[in-house]
């Protein structure tokens, strides 16, 4: 199972749709600081099902909307598509291959959607609980997750070990 | 239950070991459940010290080396249930050159399995990838995809 | 006392920008007392964006915007009471190649007044150097000195 | 004002004695992971007057002396001097060169010597405090200073403007 495809649109500073396709097995992501590669990290993690603002950066989770810049305005909804090759059927999933969406509207309003077909967070969260790729995965490292992973708070440790055993 | 959790422990513990000593060239790391208290509930405790030397905290660590013991764990947990990508975002900044290279050999080796996303300043890990994504901001505050380079060309 | 204190609040802030636009090339950048509570109590509130941006929160900067920001901070405080001294521990690490020069050009035109000593795996930065370094572990736990380079050999 | 000499004997990683000549105005300290680089930093902040253990690193202060290795014994002390040039007389003492010597034994026993002769820990405070070097001082920054600076902690950037201020 891998990552075929990832597409965010209006998430962040994505203002334009930008597909990337992952068409190997170890694809680097490069560019100057702020230009959008921890963004990118981020769409990743909210796609997946991330509920906490914090875990994005932000206080509230209208904050990965595009919120504008000096001279473009804000957008109206953060969109991100994440394709998986599902060849081995490690997604509990008939299909070979799996598409999920996440929609967020400045109303507060949100969409997923399975394959475009409309669904429920929670179908999103039980379809990936046990694979590796959940919330709280240890498949995303960070200066900041080593920091937290060896400072005295245990807890960080036995949350990721607890996802793996 | 218990005991499956248990072995499994052991198992991590096993994994953390090895994938530590390959970083550090030697030296011995340790993981562990806080004894005493409950399987169940008890914090996962880590000790370990690079080759020759001795540590009595994780909070004596260099930089470096810190970011060396947090990619051993994380890799340990991956030996046990492999993840189908992992996301590293510029876990290299604090390495010296020749951690740079244990590192890549790690990622080289574990990339059989699994699919690797590396986001990098550094010019030789940019050069162990098969595929580069360049992404900018032309016009400031909105990002843009400018060139994709596949190994090879 | 507290006349003063504010006039210094605002050459701070006037150098915050000076500096900050520096680094970031543009930019507005602004530091100020929290308004409504005692100066003397009040925090200080920062708030900046990066050319052409416009941002909400600090939070929402990139670990290299942070780096700099930072910098533009502390160099503020300088231009008010200049530190003898100026430790800067891997700060470089998360920067890009354009960004390192800024900051390596900021050090130049600081390091008439300061003297700086740069923690550093970046290769530029050491070339900025007016003296090397080179500290090593032969025996494993056992730092020890193993050359000094001065500019121009 | 500046930096002339730097000496480290017994404190964390040193030893053996080093002896650290500034006579630059950019100093670069290079080295691979864990090679004491930042020990240096430590060393400096501690004969300055640090009195923190966790801003050694540390959580009791006897941690700053050379604790052994696989192969070697540890030491009873750790010493280290700095020696400033004080032609500008930044430092309110006649002298026009300053040497601040500190030393801890494990028995818990401290010295404290300006220009060898021995004085109280708050005798160097005085001397430091409102030259910009004293304990609390913006004169170090690490990438565990640039996170607090700029999280929503406004107590840390306040302590360093009134440094300055
Ligand atoms: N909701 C949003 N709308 C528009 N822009 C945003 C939004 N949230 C964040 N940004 C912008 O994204 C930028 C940060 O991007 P990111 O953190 O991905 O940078 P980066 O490429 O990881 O850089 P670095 O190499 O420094 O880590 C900030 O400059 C910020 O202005
Ligand atoms: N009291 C002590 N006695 C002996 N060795 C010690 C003591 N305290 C710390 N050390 C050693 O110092 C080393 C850390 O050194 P330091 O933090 O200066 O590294 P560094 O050169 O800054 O590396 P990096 O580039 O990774 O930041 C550790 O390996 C630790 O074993
Ligand atoms: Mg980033
Ligand atoms: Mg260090």
């Amino acid at each position: 199972m891998y990552l075929s495809r990832l597409q965010i649109f209006g998430f962040k500073s994505f203002l334009h749709k930008i597909t990337f396709k992952f068409d190997g097995q170890i694809c680097a992501l490069v560019g100057p600081n702020g230009c959008g590669k921890t963004n990118i990290v981020d769409a990743i993690r909210w796609v997946l099902g991330e509920q906490r603002p914090t875990l994005l950066r932000g206080e509230r989770m209208e904050e990965v909307i595009f919120h504008g810049t000096k001279s473009r305005k804000p957008l109206g909804m953060a969109e991100v598509a994440i394709t998986i090759d599902n060849s081995a059927h490690l997604l509990p999933i008939e299909f070979t291959e799996v598409t999920i969406t996440r929609r967020l509207f400045r109303s507060g309003e949100s969409e997923y959607l399975l394959n475009r077909v409309p669904c429920r967070l929670k179908d999103i969260h039980h379809l990936l609980c046990d694979t590796g790729m959940g919330v709280g995965t240890y498949s995303i490292l960070s200066q900041e997750l080593i920091d937290t992973l060896l400072s005295s708070k245990e807890e960080e440790r036995r949350l990721l070990l607890e996802e793996a055993a | 239950a218990r005991e499956k959790f248990l072995q499994t422990i052991e198992r991590i513990d096993i994994n953390f070991q090895e994938v530590f000593r390959e970083l550090f060239s030697g030296g011995e790391a340790h993981l562990r459940l806080k004894p005493g208290v409950d399987p169940l509930e008890a914090g996962v405790e880590i000790s370990v010290s690079p080759e020759g030397k001795r540590l009595f905290n994780l909070g004596q660590l260099s930089g470096g080396e810190k970011t060396l013991t947090a990619i051993a764990f994380l890799f340990s947990l991956y030996l046990i249930k492999p993840s189908p990508f992992c996301i590293l975002d510029e876990v290299d900044a604090p390495l010296d050159d020749e951690n740079v290279e244990r590192f890549l050999r790690l990622v080289k080796k574990f990339s059989q399995n699994s699919q690797f996303i590396i986001i990098t300043h550094n010019k030789r890990t940019m050069a162990e990838a098969d595929i580069l994504y360049g992404i900018t901001m032309e016009e400031p505050g909105v990002s843009k995809l400018v060139s994709v380079k596949v190994k090879g060309d």
